[in-house]
Order: structure tokens, then C-alpha cells, then sequence
């Protein structure tokens, strides 16, 4: 299984549509402090079904929402979708998926499978309580946490 | 849920140890289960043996040797049961430049099972990557991805 | 007591706005009393308006901006009262080449009435020092300091 | 004032007698992962009057005292002597000073002012208690402190 594509929409600091290609192999990001690298790593993390906004490092579900220096231009909701390039992990999908997350300023979220309305726990279900993905984010901050003995949820899913 | 919780464990401990003589050089990492009776819900806990070092003392590694550490343990868990996707931000940050050419290999044979994304400022990394994308602020405060080489990225940000 | 201290506040304020839209290329960062009738047991707090941003959330800043803003008030209190020494530990890890360079200059400026020390990776910032050591363990588990030149820490670490 | 050199004996990674000589301006200090930088940061917050282990990443304070790969090469004591430049901060002391603080494995301390036996009260009104050293060291984790708004701390000495 690899990431095809991802793409943002209105995502903390980006405004319109953003599409990226993802290849096999290794891909890096790069660019000054503040440039968005972050934030892509937080839209892979809440697309595949994460709900705690201090891992999304924000204070409320809105501050995901893209916010512009002039109010009018502000995004009315954000929208995360993933194509799945899917040959050994989920065979009921088919040669290829679309994970798609949406939140609106309303306070509405929707969640889709292959362009067909799901709900969270589907999405939840298939990759962040299956094991898949328990160790697929690492960032510095955590490291302390690994070191002092706090690897016990890695295992929980590995078995 | 218990046999198979224990075999792997057994199995990711091998694999820790594994990798972590290969970054340090020699020495023994182990993974100690505070329940032994009751694989699955005890704690696991990290012990380290440096190679030429009586010391066992978790608390004394430095910030490079702590980051290493727990990319050991990633790795060997990636090595029992490969995830489809790693995502990785600024990992190499705390690494000198020996220790990068090591993550980076492990990268790289990581990389053959699993997709490997990776945020970081280390121009050895950079040059490892097999893709890379700059992330720039044309308008302020608005983000954009351009796909890049890294003679591209050096003209984008000239002070860089 | 009081007054001294609101006196001192306020000129902090001042150098830590200067400092900040130094590295920031413009914007506000202030200094907020949580309890400004009882100046000194009030917390102190940071709040900070990026230029071309509306939002004014801490929690937002990428790990770069939060290093340069903790930065920018630590050099803020040095310009209003020059502590003798200043010793950091690889707080240029997370900054980007550009701010790399900022940073640096900010530590020359210090340097001219405080003597600073930094441990640092980051090959920019060992050119910008005056003088450098070097760290060996010739043999294992034992520090040495050698006195260097860049050139010879590169023979010293082949594949640094 | 400034530090014209550190002495360390039996201090962390440091077996035997290390001198390092300061000079005003920028000095680096660079090396591979765990070649004892941060230890050098470790003894000059010691030397000044540090007590929390926390700050010293050790347990005990035992942790300080070199270990030796072969039991018999442990240092018995560790020490950790400055000289101190001293213009403008202490005339009481004439042009120079020395500070020195050393622990023995049986769990003794001595301090020393002058090469003369001092308290640790002593050397922390000096330097600690005097907001002299308040903000004199940072490191990349106690970032995080500040942008949360513990610099109350910071400004206590300042005033
Ligand atoms: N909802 C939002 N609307 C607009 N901008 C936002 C929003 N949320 C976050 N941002 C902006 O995104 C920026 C942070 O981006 P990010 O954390 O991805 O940086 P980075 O590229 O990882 O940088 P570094 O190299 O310093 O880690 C901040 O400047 C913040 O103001
Ligand atoms: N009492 C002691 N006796 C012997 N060695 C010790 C003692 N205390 C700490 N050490 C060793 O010192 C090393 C850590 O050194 P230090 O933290 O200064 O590294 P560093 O140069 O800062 O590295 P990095 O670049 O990774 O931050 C550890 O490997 C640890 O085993
Ligand atoms: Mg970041
Ligand atoms: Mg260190």
C-alpha cells in the first residue's frame, strides 16, 4: 500500500487547493520555519482519523480551517483526501482508494470511502485501531516519550 | 491474544538489539516486560548497555544517543511488522553528521517495504531522498508545494 | 520593588518587540501581565501577531518560529540587563539556514558584553564562532577537548 | 567578567584532569552524539550552585562522578573548577576569582571561594540567588517553558 496523492484544501495555512504526488521510496519536505511542512504532516495525521488537537497542535477543531490575513478570504471548511495505491492491505477495496476527510466552519464534519459517505470509526477503523499506522507519525517531541518507557501502544497493535 | 503478543515481542527485541549495535557500534538494547505474568498489560521498559560502558542509566544518554534510541526501536518494529507508511518530522535534527548517514541508510532499506515521507533541514538528507518537495510562502502566510531539485531549492531561498 | 520591576517590564517589552520583528521581518510580540495590579506575582505572558496574519495562537507556530520567539525574549532581557555568561545547548537545531543567520548575528551583537557559549552541529554557526573545541573519545566512554580549526575537525570525524 | 577557564576532574564522561581556556566573544563547542558537550553545559551549571537532578539529567547525585568501563578506574570525587575574569560584577574580589565545588563518593561536598572553604549558600548568593545567572543557560527542551509562559522566573532577578 503507498500514498498516491494527497490533497488540501483550505488546510491551517493552505488556502486553496494543494495536490501533492507521492511516489515509492523515500520523499523529503523541505523549506524555511513556518513554510507549512508541519501542517502536512498534522493534515496526514487527521485524515487517517486522529482526534486529539494537542497532536494536531491546535486549540480547537476550527484553527484547522484556513485562516487569511484579510477575513473575507478565510475557508468556510478544510478538506483532506488521500488516493491509496492498495494491493496487500485492504483487498475489499479494490486496486485503489479514496480516504476524504471535511470539516466545516458550521462545526459539520463528513468523512468518505471512496467517495461514499462513511463515518469516522469506518476510517478509524481501517487504519488508526487496525495497527496500521500506531507507529507511522514520529516527531522529535516524542522521543522523550519512547525513551521513557511509554512504548507499550506500539506493541498493543503489532500483536 | 497472549502466545502471539510474546512471540512478537520476542521477535522486536531481537530486532532492537539488532539495530541498535549497528548504530552504536556494539553494545545491547532489550525490552523488559515490568509484568512478565502478564504480557498484556505490563509496561514495556527499555534497558541499555553501551559498549565499553559499566554505566546502564537511561537518564545519562545524550540528546543525539536518545534520539537514536528510539529510532532503534521504530525500526525494529517496522523490521517484525511493516507499516505501509512512515512519516517522520525533523528526526535527524539532533544527529551529527556520522549518525545521518547511518538513519539515512536505515531509511533507505526501510524504504523497500514501507513509504518512507520525511520533514527535514539536513542537506544529507535532502540528497537521499528519491523525491523531494520545497514548501515556500510566496503570499505570506499561504503555503505552496513546488517539486524540486536541490540546485532549485538553493536559487528559491538564497541565503539558504 | 514595584516600581522597579514595572520599569524593567516595560523596557523588555520594548527590546523584545525589536528582537522579535528583527527575526520575524516585522510583526508584534508583547509581553502580557496576567494580574497587572499585582505586578510581581503576576504571571507573565507572551502574545504574538505575525506580520500578514491575523490569528494570534501560540500553539500554532512551527517548531522554528517557537524556538526564534523564546530566543527573541531571552536576547530581549540580555539588552536591558547583561547577564555575564550565556550557555546554550544546539538551540539553533530547529532553525532553517536563513534564520541560522539572523540567529548568529543576534549572538555577535551579545557577544560584544556577555561571553557566550554554544554547543552546536550546525557547520554556520561554527564559522561565526571565534573559537572552537572539538569533543573525542579516543578511546571509549572518555571525553577529550581538543582546540580546533574547522579544517582539522573535518580529518578528525572523516565522515562528519 | 568572564570565564577565563574550566577545570573538570572525574566529571561525567571526563575521567581524568580537563582545562579548557575561555575567551571573551563566541566560543563553539562541537563533536559527535555523546562525546560530552552537554556534559561541559552539566558542569558549569554545577559549579554555580545547580542542585536539581532534573537539570543535571542525572538520579543521583553519584551520577556526577566518572565510571570507568574497569570498576577500579572509577574516580573517587568529582571536581569542577572556574576562574573567573572579574571586572564589573564583584569587586569585593579583586581582578580574579576562583569557584570551585567537589563531591566524594562517600557523599561528601566542599565548596571553595579563593581556594578558601565556603558554603553552597555562599557561591548561589553569588551567582543563583544574585540573578546573575538566571537566563545564563538554555537549552532546545526548556523552549518549550518559555513559549508556555513560565518567564516569571526570568524577571523576578531581572527587577
Ligand atoms: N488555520 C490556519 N490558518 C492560517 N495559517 C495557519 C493556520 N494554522 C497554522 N498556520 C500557520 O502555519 C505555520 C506553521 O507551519 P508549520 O508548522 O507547518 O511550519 P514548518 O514548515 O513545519 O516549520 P519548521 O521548520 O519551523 O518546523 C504558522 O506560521 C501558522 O501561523
Ligand atoms: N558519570 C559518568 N561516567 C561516565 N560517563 C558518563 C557519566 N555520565 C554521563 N556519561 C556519558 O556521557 C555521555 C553523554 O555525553 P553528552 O550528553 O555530553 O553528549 P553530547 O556531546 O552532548 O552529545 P549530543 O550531540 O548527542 O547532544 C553518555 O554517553 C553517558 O554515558
Ligand atoms: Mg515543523
Ligand atoms: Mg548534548
Amino acid at each position: 500500500m503507498k500514498i498516491k496523492e494527497i490533497k488540501l484544501y483550505g488546510f491551517k495555512s493552505f488556502p486553496g487547493e494543494t495536490k501533492i504526488v507521492l511516489d515509492r521510496g523515500i520523499t523529503a519536505f523541505v523549506g524555511p520555519n513556518g513554510s507549512g511542512k508541519s501542517n502536512i504532516f498534522d493534515a496526514l495525521r487527521w485524515v487517517f482519523g486522529e482526534q486529539s488537537m494537542k497532536a494536531l497542535r491546535c486549540e480547537r477543531i476550527e484553527d484547522l480551517i484556513y485562516v487569511s490575513p484579510v477575513p473575507k478570504d478565510d475557508a468556510n471548511f478544510t478538506e483532506i483526501s488521500i488516493t491509496v495505491d492498495n494491493e496487500d492491505f485492504f483487498p475489499q477495496f479494490g486496486g485503489e482508494f479514496e480516504i476524504k476527510r471535511k470539516f466545516y466552519r458550521s462545526g459539520e464534519s463528513e468523512f468518505y470511502l471512496n467517495r461514499v459517505r462513511c463515518r469516522l470509526q469506518d476510517i478509524q477503523a481501517l487504519f488508526l485501531n487496525s495497527g496500521t499506522l500506531t507507529y507511522s507519525f514520529l516527531e522529535l517531541s516524542e522521543i522523550e516519550k519512547i525513551i521513557q518507557g511509554n512504548t507499550k501502544e506500539m506493541f498493543d497493535d503489532v500483536s | 491474544a497472549r502466545e502471539r503478543f510474546v512471540a512478537i515481542f520476542d521477535e522486536v527485541k531481537k530486532e532492537f538489539n539488532f539495530v541498535f549495535s549497528k548504530f552504536f557500534e556494539g553494545g545491547q538494547a532489550d525490552l523488559v516486560l515490568s509484568d512478565p505474568s502478564n504480557p498484556l498489560t505490563s509496561k514495556v521498559d527499555i534497558a541499555v548497555r553501551m559498549k565499553g560502558k559499566r554505566l546502564k542509566v537511561i537518564n545519562q544518554l545524550s540528546g543525539g544517543e536518545r534520539t537514536l534510541l528510539a529510532v532503534s526501536l521504530l525500526l525494529a518494529l517496522y523490521l517484525v511488522k511493516p507499516a505501509p507508511f512512515c512519516i517522520l518530522d525533523e528526526i535527524d535534527a539532533p544527529l551529527d553528521d556520522a549518525n545521518v548517514v547511518r538513519f539515512n541508510k536505515f531509511l533507505r532499506d526501510l524504504s523497500q517495504r514501507t513509504q518512507v515521507v520525511i520533514i527535514t533541514h539536513n542537506r544529507a538528507t535532502m540528497e537521499y531522498a528519491d523525491y523531494l518537495y520545497g514548501l515556500t510562502m510566496e503570499k505570506r502566510g499561504q503555503s505552496k508545494v513546488i517539486s524540486a531539485k536541490l540546485a532549485d531549492l538553493e536559487k528559491l531561498n538564497p541565503d539558504a
